[in-house]
C-alpha cells in the first residue's frame, strides 16, 4: 500500500512541524509542487514515525487521527 | 545528475531488450504510461549497466551511444 500525505492536512498542523520540513525537503529535491498530495518511498514510513515521536504503529496513528494519511501501511 | 531514458529511442534497439523488460517492470510498478521518458534511480544503474553487459563505465557508454540516455552520470 503506497504512503501518500495530504499536503493540505498538513499545512494546518503546527505540531506536524518536523513532518512539514521533512515533506520540504523531498518536494525540493524532486521540484514537485502539486502542493496536494506526496507519495513517499515505503522506506520513508520509519523516519516519518520518528519525527511523530514514536514506533511505526504509533506514527501511523497518529498521521492518521490528523487526517495526513490519505493512503498508508 | 539524474538518469532519464529516452523510451523512443529503446524501443528502436532490438539488442536492448534486456534493458526494456526491466524499464516495462518499472512503469508497470507504478502505472506510468507516459511512453516517452523514465526516470530512475541513481541506484538502479548498476543493474541497468549489468543488463547491458559490462561496468558502468561501459554500460553508459553503450547507452549514450544507442541514444537511449537523455541525462546521465
Ligand atoms: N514515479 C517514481 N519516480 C521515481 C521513483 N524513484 C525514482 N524516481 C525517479 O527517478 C529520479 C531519480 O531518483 P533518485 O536518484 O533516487 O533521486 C531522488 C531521491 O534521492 C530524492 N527523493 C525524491 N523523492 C523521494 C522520496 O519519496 N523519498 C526519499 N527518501 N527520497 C526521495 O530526490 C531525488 C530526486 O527525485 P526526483 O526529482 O523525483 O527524480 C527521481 C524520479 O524522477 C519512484 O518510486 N516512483
Ligand atoms: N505530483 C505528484 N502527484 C502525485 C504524487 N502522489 C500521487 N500523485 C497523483 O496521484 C497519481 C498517482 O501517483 P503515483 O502513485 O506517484 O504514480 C505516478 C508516478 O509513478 C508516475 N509519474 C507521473 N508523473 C511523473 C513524473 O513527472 N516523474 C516521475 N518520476 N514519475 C511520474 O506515473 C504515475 C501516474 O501518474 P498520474 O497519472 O499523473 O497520477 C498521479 C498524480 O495525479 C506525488 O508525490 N506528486
Ligand atoms: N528501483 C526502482 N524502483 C522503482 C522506481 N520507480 C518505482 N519503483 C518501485 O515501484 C513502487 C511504486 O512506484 P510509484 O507508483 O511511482 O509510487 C512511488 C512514488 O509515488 C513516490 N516516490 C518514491 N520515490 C520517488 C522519487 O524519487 N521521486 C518521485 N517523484 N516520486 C517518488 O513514492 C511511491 C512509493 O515508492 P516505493 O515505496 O519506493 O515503491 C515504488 C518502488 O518500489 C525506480 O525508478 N527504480
Ligand atoms: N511520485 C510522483 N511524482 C511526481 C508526479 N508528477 C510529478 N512528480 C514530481 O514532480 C517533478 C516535476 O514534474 P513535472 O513538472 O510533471 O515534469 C516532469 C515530467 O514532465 C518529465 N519526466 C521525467 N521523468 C519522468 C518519468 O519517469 N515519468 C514521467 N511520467 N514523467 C517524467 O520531466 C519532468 C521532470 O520529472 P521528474 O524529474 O521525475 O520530477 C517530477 C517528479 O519528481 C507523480 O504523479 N507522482
Amino acid at each position: 500500500k503506497k504512503l501518500v500525505l495530504s499536503l493540505d492536512a498538513l499545512r494546518t498542523i503546527d505540531p506536524a512541524e518536523p513532518v512539514q520540513r521533512f515533506v520540504q525537503s523531498i518536494v525540493e529535491a524532486r521540484g514537485d509542487f502539486n502542493g496536494r498530495v506526496l507519495s513517499l518511498r515505503h522506506d520513508d514510513l520509519k523516519a516519518l514515525c520518528t519525527l511523530v515521536g514514536g514506533d511505526i504503529p504509533t506514527g501511523v496513528a497518529q498521521l492518521r487521527s490528523w487526517g495526513v494519511l490519505i493512503d498508508g501501511p
